[in-house]
């Protein structure tokens, strides 16, 4: 089983083409490993992105070095899936 | 679980429990709803359908399948609760009943098995499907690019890492295939829906491109008066439009190549999670989704069933 410790969703909110043109750009990025939920498309409209722990701190930096706005939907995406976890095995048990 | 009645439709199932469900539900389902197999994915399990039909030959029809994205568990779990709604309200509800009295209506429960299943056992957040293609390591295409509308183009990944990837061919998936091959061979189909979860949406074609379909207007209409009903059950706002501006740019989708193939009706939803809980939407809120969607789609499936063409 994959885990997800530590790992985060932002959501970012682009201001104008070129912030987001940024952030697409980081789709070709293979080595961040960051999975898109929302993708990019227009500015104003919010993009979601999975970042894994090891390039969180990274990625925030680069967002807020070119004055994109962003914030943390999910802080520690493994803890919500411990919780569902959770949920499942009580509903077997009941 | 051992049928029906008992089965828990407020958790989440794993891929074994939902296809022994289905098996109680045709059982207990006085002859309503048939269990037909369409195909079998890369891993060879079998994909199937959920057919409710109360006689006649050919009679038009409607299509609605869920979770073509492995992860998005909520979609699933809906579907159970809606067809289990269909049974209980078929003879009482006059919508239900008059839908079902003149249209058979088919349910893809789990449309991509294989990632589904590995959502259970290895990866949650898989979105693909399971197979091999070669020329690379990386497993998987995403479904939701590998039909045959403008396929390879914008709002696609050419790269097979990528939770994009269309796929090496168009229809390459046996899991798109097998929809492809079922939708063309019965030929009356007035209705295609693809249920997905994430983002409050209803959206109808086109993806591919920024033309607007023929029947924007009715369409836009009719994804306003879903929307409206939907949101009249606990409040949920969707957004609504043409896939290309409501969300973004997306090459070789499901409904964009039913409608291309003559379905006027084709509509994509995307329920409820906010992003909050990513798509670990709680368990506590399966029925209150389940219910807003059951209103939402019917008044979709009415719409269909007063306008024939």
């Amino acid at each position: 089983q994959k885990t997800f410790i530590g790992d985060q969703v932002l959501r970012i909110t682009v201001n104008n083409e070129e912030q987001l043109a940024l952030v697409s750009s980081l789709q070709e990025q293979e080595h961040l490993n960051i999975d898109f939920w929302l993708e990019p498309s227009k500015p104003l409209l919010p993009i979601d992105i999975q970042v894994p722990r090891e390039h969180v701190q990274s990625v925030k930096a680069l967002l807020e070095f070119n004055g994109v706005s962003y914030s943390t939907l999910i802080e520690d995406l493994q803890a919500l899936m411990d919780e569902e976890e959770k949920e499942m095995v009580l509903s077997h048990h009941k | 679980e051992r049928n029906s009645q008992t089965f828990n439709y407020a958790s989440y199932h794993t891929l074994d429990e939902i296809y022994t469900w289905m098996d109680s539900f045709v059982a207990s389902s006085s002859g309503l709803v048939s269990k037909l197999q369409i195909g079998t994915t890369f891993e060879n399990r079998p994909i199937y359908v959920l057919r409710f039909s109360t006689g006649g030959v050919n009679r038009p029809a409607i299509w609605i399948n869920f979770g073509i994205h492995a992860r998005e568990w909520i979609s699933p779990a809906t579907s159970l609760w809606f067809a289990n709604k269909l049974v209980s309200e078929y003879g009482k509800d006059s919508s239900v009943s008059s839908l079902l009295n003149t249209m058979d209506l088919y349910l893809e429960i789990v449309t991509n098995p294989d990632g589904y299943s590995f959502t259970h056992t290895n990866n949650r957040m898989w979105r693909k499907t399971r197979s091999n293609h070669a020329g690379t390591s990386c497993k998987g295409v995403d479904p939701n690019r590998n039909f045959d509308a403008n396929f390879g183009g914008p709002g696609a990944s050419g790269n097979a890492c990528s939770s994009t990837y269309y796929g090496p061919y168009v229809n390459s998936e046996k899991e798109v295939k097998a929809i492809v091959d079922f939708v063309t061979n019965h030929g009356n189909f007035k209705s295609f829906i693809d249920v997905h979860s994430y983002s409050q949406l209803l959206m109808f074609p086109y993806g591919y491109t920024s033309t607007k379909p023929k029947d924007y207007n009715e369409l836009m209409e009719l994804s306003k008066k879903s929307i409206t009903a939907l949101a009249s059950v606990h409040g949920t706002k969707y957004r609504y439009g043409p896939i290309l501006t409501t969300i973004y740019q997306s090459s070789g989708s499901s409904i964009d190549w039913a409608y291309d193939q003559g379905i006027k009706y084709a509509f994509c939803f995307e329920l409820r999670d906010t992003g909050r809980y990513g798509f670990i939407l709680p368990a506590n809120q399966i029925i209150a989704t389940a219910e807003e969607t059951y209103v939402g789609l019917m008044e979709i499936l009415d719409h269909v069933r007063l306008n024939p063409y």
